[in-house]
């Protein structure tokens, strides 16, 4: 077409010229319809045969779905093959004109397979009507006929020892699909090149280990992934940071895990909560001198939690206890958490600690129904 | 929304509508707090410029906005990093908001799970969008009630999706009630004793909504996510140095 935004316009519009509209109209892209990445070309061009006007669009369509679950009952043999030509067209880089199927694969396919799918009271997909297509040799139009080593099954499938093609989903699920079983044989997680959990030997993809995300119950596919010195702690992402860079108020983890989870709340017998602060991964109280309610406020928020409803004063008993006290000018700090305001090694002149009650965010809530008299 | 009803205004403070330009409407979202919201990823994957996004609150008609109407810019949008396209998998995104919403009756969040906290099948639940009816596009809200389903039912409606423990599934029975296109990212909230709603599913794929075939509704299964999503908002907070 003359104009850049050839692609909408040729989607069905008269802008083009109607007898050369869908082959010179737009180029070829790489295939990335995941289906279809098996076959013997690997560029492509939109709209489809079957009208959609994107890949995306076609992973979507009704017949990425009705084609793979159609290969199952091996009504004909290159029925895939036949699908991907009308899902994702062969496309010629050089001249960047469609190679479309030969009209005798249509027929092959339509053959075998409509009537399967009557049986279930489904249609062939409606415009695939086979006489759109060129026979094979006629004046010299070029089209697609499967070669001896064409692949029957698409990469969502399993190829199953007879030969036959059932879907990846049906794989060492219990239930053998495929007529000789071979589908639930080998189902070792290490036979398919997965990691076996060792509490529930669910298989996890090898990329899912060690990546900050606990898959195993009881976390095993995060574990013994870094080895860090005495005086270094793991972060999420396993890397290694010294001990006393926790809690500093300073990511020093590139995921900023050593800065998570420092302040909290933590219980005792009388249900009371004080507040505790962590540094170099050690609690700490935190102690009463200076504090405000605009601090309570910072702490509850930090802890994603509503309003601070109780703020309180207690007295400590113990006489070693760690202390983390108020920094002597934290209001002139442009801190963003309430640990970067506190510095340890100070004495607690009021040896009291900060017990603290936060209010639930409130959620959830809709307004009653108007009514509204007449 | 098939087989639902019209929405009464206000009746889902929580619903938002996630827009670009010049479309309008692109997916559902969810507020769940004052300045962020979930939607799923698929709605923003390859389009995560927050500059071409806005999300719009306290609406019913699409149309006609009310007085109620908040409409916020979006300052940062996090996908899940293992979002899969190819699988529609850990299929969840986070949105800032460039400011806080005011909190309004017509406008506010929704409770977020815990990560314990898990739907039974046949529990019923609720979802709302704008998405399409079968026989056009709402410019009203539409709602539905849904019955929960196991995730083993769900995948025998399945061949070539996986369904997995980020998913819920919800609904199958063809001419009730299901979502569909541009109800993604939209909520599925349940009622919990004392009348709080929690969200427990955003709208993220599943069978081919208007044809002929059986099918549920497949939801990013919010429990799963609840750390990760608290996590986010914590470091996008409070770690800015």
């Amino acid at each position: 077409c003359l104009y850049n935004s050839c692609l909408d316009s040729c989607g069905g519009s008269s802008l083009c010229d109607p007898s050369n509209s869908l082959n010179n109209c737009s180029q070829c892209e790489p295939i990335t319809l995941e289906l279809c990445m098996n076959l013997p070309y690997n560029h492509t061009n939109y709209p489809n045969y079957l009208g959609h006007r994107t890949q995306k669009e076609a992973s979507i369509s009704w017949e990425s779905s009705l084609f793979p679950a159609l290969v199952q009952t091996n009504c004909y043999k290159y029925l895939m093959f036949f699908a991907c030509t009308i899902l994702v067209p062969k496309c010629d880089v050089n001249t960047s004109q469609r190679i479309p199927p030969c009209r005798a694969l249509c027929e092959h396919a339509k053959e075998h397979c409509e009537s399967v799918l009557g049986i279930v009271g489904l249609q062939w997909p409606e415009d695939t009507y086979c006489n759109q297509f060129p026979e094979e040799n006629s004046d010299n139009q070029t089209c697609l006929m499967p070669d001896e080593d064409v692949e029957e099954c698409s990469p969502s499938h399993f190829k199953c020892g007879s030969g036959r093609c059932v879907l990846a989903s049906r794989r060492c699920d219990g239930q053998p699909d495929c007529d000789d079983d071979s589908d639930e044989e080998n189902c070792g997680c290490k036979e398919r090149d997965l990691w076996e959990c060792p509490s529930n030997k669910q298989c996890l993809k090898y990329t899912f280990i060690c990546d900050g995300f606990p898959d195993c119950p009881d976390n095993m596919d995060e574990k013994n992934c870094s080895f860090c010195q005495d005086d270094e702690l793991e972060c999420a992402n396993h890397e290694c940071v010294s001990r006393d860079r926790w809690c500093d108020g300073v990511a020093d983890c590139l995921d900023s895990s050593d800065e998570w989870d420092c302040v909290t709340l933590s219980k005792n017998a009388n249900s009371s909560s004080f507040l505790t602060a962590h540094r170099s991964a050690t609690a700490h109280h935190v102690c009463g001198d200076g504090w405000q309610e605009t601090l309570s406020r910072l702490a509850c928020k930090q802890m994603g939690l509503g309003e601070p409803s109780v703020t309180e004063l207690i007295p400590e008993q113990e006489q070693d206890q760690q202390w983390l006290t108020l920094h002597s000018s934290w209001e002139t700090l442009n801190a963003t958490t309430l640990h970067e305001l506190l510095v340890k090694g100070q004495s607690c002149h009021s040896r009291s600690k900060i017990s603290l009650l936060c209010t639930k965010q409130d959620c959830g809530r809709r307004p009653a129904a108007r009514m509204n008299k007449r | 929304i098939l087989g639902g009803r019209t929405s009464r205004p206000g009746r889902w403070p929580w619903q938002c509508s996630l827009q670009s330009e010049p479309s309008g409407h692109i997916c559902g979202c969810v507020l769940i707090a004052k300045k962020w919201v979930l939607t799923v990823a698929h709605c923003l994957e390859g389009r995560e410029n927050a500059a071409i996004w806005k999300v719009v609150f306290g609406i019913n008609n699409l149309d006609h906005p009310s007085a109620f109407v908040q409409t916020r810019l979006v300052k940062t949008i996090i996908l899940h990093p293992r979002y899969s396209r190819a699988v529609v998998d850990y299929d969840i995104s986070i949105v800032e908001l460039n400011e806080d919403i005011d909190e309004t009756s017509y406008v506010r969040p929704v409770c977020l799970p815990s990560p314990e906290q898990s739907l039974q099948p046949d529990t019923y639940c609720y979802i709302t969008g704008w998405g399409h009816m079968g026989n056009k596009m709402p410019f009203k809200l539409q709602e539905g009630e849904v019955r929960i389903i196991s995730l083993e039912q769900c995948q025998s409606y399945f061949d070539v999706k996986t369904i997995t423990a980020r998913m819920i599934c919800a609904g199958y029975e063809s001419g009730t009630v299901d979502s569909c296109m541009g109800d993604s990212g939209g909520p599925l909230v349940c009622e919990r004793p004392g009348g709080q709603w929690t969200l427990f599913g955003l709208t993220s794929w599943g069978s081919v909504c208007f044809s002929k075939v059986l099918g549920p509704g497949v939801y990013s299964n919010v429990s799963y996510f609840v750390e990760w999503i608290e996590r986010q908002i914590y470091i996008h907070t409070f770690l800015l140095n």
